[in-house]
């Protein structure tokens, strides 16, 4: 995260290689149940063991004792619809939910988040020297009405996109974030508005930054968990 | 501090079965170290079952290749069989080879250890000396290796040309999918097994990482060395390589892209070359400002070229080093993914539910399940829920209305449903998100403690 200070961000997750490195960032919507990027995953099929979700993290490679890591195995990747890049992570054993990790809100299908909305974006990716790179980062983020944001990127947005402005500062997500969330404060819940998806160049000053419309891809989330 | 399995091949979840049945010998107690150890203690034992969860062990007087014998799926047992009656290669100079090789050299037909013509010889079979039939073997230690008397009686005896392993199998570029049977160093130090964490201990476990082929205590290249390697047996030297032929041939590389990546992207051939952060990537063939390995004649099948992203170790996607010194490597997942599914064969209006074709795959080219069928996957959505839906045979349909079209059951027991290789037809008219006006109602979560916020800050 560029731009973005150390914060509490209780349902983003780590999401570690055999090796224990962390690669990309994800969100917990259900104990067992983890979203995040298909880009950060080499197939649909992949044989995900060894690799595991790391939860309730402060630090990025807390030593082994931190009394608050819960390290959970991987045990299947589901492939979203086509367009949506989405993938789900079902883990090997549900989640334990305490103040380090909590569920993130999914929203109703459909739901489209008003423009001006704060919403933040949060993880342990790369902040080029804005900020401590060894802990969970968080930044804020205002929502883009998506004509304007079509504008800006002359007609290449997609309905299953959604956008937050640039900010003058430099605030944004870089590499080691996708998969992360952008999360949105509605109705005194945080919502999972969005999934943070790699992009040509981080923290743009000139041009607005594209998430994952989550809101699109509800009804397949519930129904993987449930089937 | 070399383990007695190091004699032993394993073969997980796998029964030995003689054929007519014999009443197996009693089981005994131990660990498998346990068991190898009193195997090769005893001169008719050639494996063992072991039974992980009891720890008891089943000593055999055969293995594999024993006339009559075949092998069974058996979750509860790991077969181990001693390597050397299953080789077809040589170690050193093959005084313990017990395959069941039978001909020479120029293939003439090996006459019986047990049998004085054509060749009247003084090597007759003992329990020990495993002059068994007709197989080749080196009772005398011939530098040569291997031989056997002919059924030709015009030569009395002959080598049997059987390759060393180190020449048996070669491995290409750097060795990754060697699978060969060399377990001894350059040095000639023996391997140690990887499932085992003496004398050292190592990440490198079986389990963890099933696509490397961690096989006993053979060569292999995990993590992207140069060539293959082992942990030794000797405490004082962790690990070292192992010298293999080098195919002649270069194979073909798989996959290759340039300007999306597919799986790993180990076939990436393009020249994207900065971050998604912006920094450039350091050139592969320059150590400053990050020393590593990956030196570009060293790795001649992952085109190191320049400082383009490349995968040549089998990471989750290309990479490269960066010229910033605080930053050592960083993924390229900007470059974009390439398309993987099947071209849409078909196409549906709205969202499918009244799509009544064919089609029977999946995206991903799986072939659906049958909609009444009970397996792989027991279904909630059949013909008796929904008779309404048209749901024949494995054909692709939407009875619950998923706004992301025709879907189905797979064939695959790890893939409960996916979608199918159908697209929405053009000019699909599907309500704009944009203008949907729907009350916000939400799930008990989404909570946190903002107090902790503060003070992280």
């Amino acid at each position: 995260i560029v731009g973005g200070q150390p914060g509490n961000s209780p349902w983003t997750v780590s999401i570690r290689n055999r090796a224990g490195v962390h690669f990309c960032g994800g969100s917990l919507v259900k104990e067992q149940w983890v979203i995040s990027i298909r880009q950060c995953f080499s197939s649909c099929d992949a044989d995900l063991s060894g690799y595991e979700v790391h939860l309730g993290l402060l630090f990025k490679d807390p030593g082994p004792a931190d009394p608050d890591l819960q390290a959970i195995p991987i045990v299947r990747i589901f492939c979203g619809p086509s367009e949506s890049h989405l993938v789900l992570l079902k883990l090997a054993r549900p989640a334990v939910l305490n103040k380090r990790v909590a569920l993130i809100c999914l929203p109703p299908e459909r739901y489209v988040v008003p423009a001006g909305t704060i919403c933040e974006i949060a993880g342990w990716g790369e902040t080029r020297g804005t900020a401590d790179s060894r802990v969970l980062n968080v930044a804020q983020l205002p929502v883009l009405a998506h004509g304007e944001c079509q504008a800006a990127l002359r007609g290449r947005l997609k309905e299953s996109e959604l956008c937050t402005a640039p900010l003058h500062t430099g605030v944004g997500a870089c590499e080691g974030d996708y998969g992360g969330p952008l999360a949105c404060l509605t109705a005194d819940c945080w919502v999972l508005e969005g999934v943070i998806t790699p992009s040509r160049v981080c923290a743009r000053t000139d041009q607005p930054a594209l998430f994952i419309r989550v809101s699109l891809y509800v009804d397949w989330i519930h129904k993987v968990m449930k089937m | 501090s070399r383990s007695p399995l190091n004699d032993f091949q394993r073969l997980r979840a796998t029964e030995l079965l003689p054929l007519p049945p014999e009443a197996p010998p009693p089981p005994e107690p131990g660990p498998a170290e346990q068991c190898a150890q009193r195997c090769a203690t005893s001169p008719a034992c050639r494996a063992f079952h072991h039974e992980r969860q009891s720890q008891l062990c089943q000593l055999l007087r055969w293995t594999q290749h024993s006339p009559g014998v075949r092998l069974q799926k058996n979750i509860h047992y790991d077969l181990y069989q001693k390597k050397d009656y299953l080789r077809d290669c040589i170690v050193a100079d093959g005084i313990s080879y017990r395959g069941t090789r039978a001909t020479t050299e120029k293939g003439l037909r090996c006459q019986h250890w047990q049998a004085t013509t054509p060749h009247d010889h003084r090597f007759l079979p003992s329990p020990r000396n495993g002059l068994e039939e007709n197989y080749c073997r080196n009772p005398d230690r011939d530098k040569r290796g291997p031989w056997c008397y002919t059924m030709d009686p015009s030569v009395r005896h002959q080598s049997c040309g059987i390759k060393k392993c180190q020449d048996a199998i070669c491995m290409t570029c750097n060795g990754e999918d060697y699978r060969g049977f060399v377990d001894h160093t350059e040095s000639g130090t023996e391997c140690q097994r990887w499932d085992l964490q003496h004398p050292h201990k190592h990440p490198y476990h079986p389990d963890k990482y099933p696509e490397k082929g961690l096989d006993d205590n053979y060569c292999r290249n995990p993590d992207g060395s140069e060539q293959p390697w082992c942990y030794t047996v000797d405490p004082a030297r962790e690990r070292e390589y192992c010298r293999i032929r080098v195919c002649k041939k270069r194979p073909r590389p798989l996959n290759v892209t340039t300007n999306c990546f597919r799986g790993k992207g180990e076939g990436y051939r393009g020249r994207v070359n900065v971050t998604v952060s912006g920094i450039p990537c350091q050139r592969w063939d320059a150590q400053a400002p990050h020393r590593h390995h990956f030196v570009p004649d060293k790795y001649p099948c992952k085109d190191l070229q320049e400082n383009y992203c490349r995968n040549p170790d089998g990471s989750e996607a290309p990479w490269c080093f960066t010229t910033r010194p605080s930053v050592r490597v960083a993924f390229c997942f900007h470059i974009r993914r390439c398309d993987d599914e099947l071209g849409a064969q078909e196409c549906y209006h709205g969202r499918g539910e009244t799509y009544r074709g064919h089609v029977s795959k999946t995206r991903k080219g799986i072939t659906c399940q049958r909609w009444d069928a009970q397996t792989p996957h027991v279904p909630q959505i059949s013909p008796a829920t929904h008779p309404e839906a048209h749901l024949e045979e494995n054909y692709c349909r939407n009875p619950d209305n998923d706004s992301h079209g025709p879907w189905c059951y797979t064939m695959d027991p790890r893939m409960p449903f996916d979608y199918c290789a159908i697209k929405p037809c053009s000019g699909n008219a599907v309500p704009s998100i944009l203008e949907s006006t729907e009350a916000v109602t939400f799930e008990q979560c989404g909570r946190r403690d903002e107090r902790l916020q503060l003070k992280g800050r």
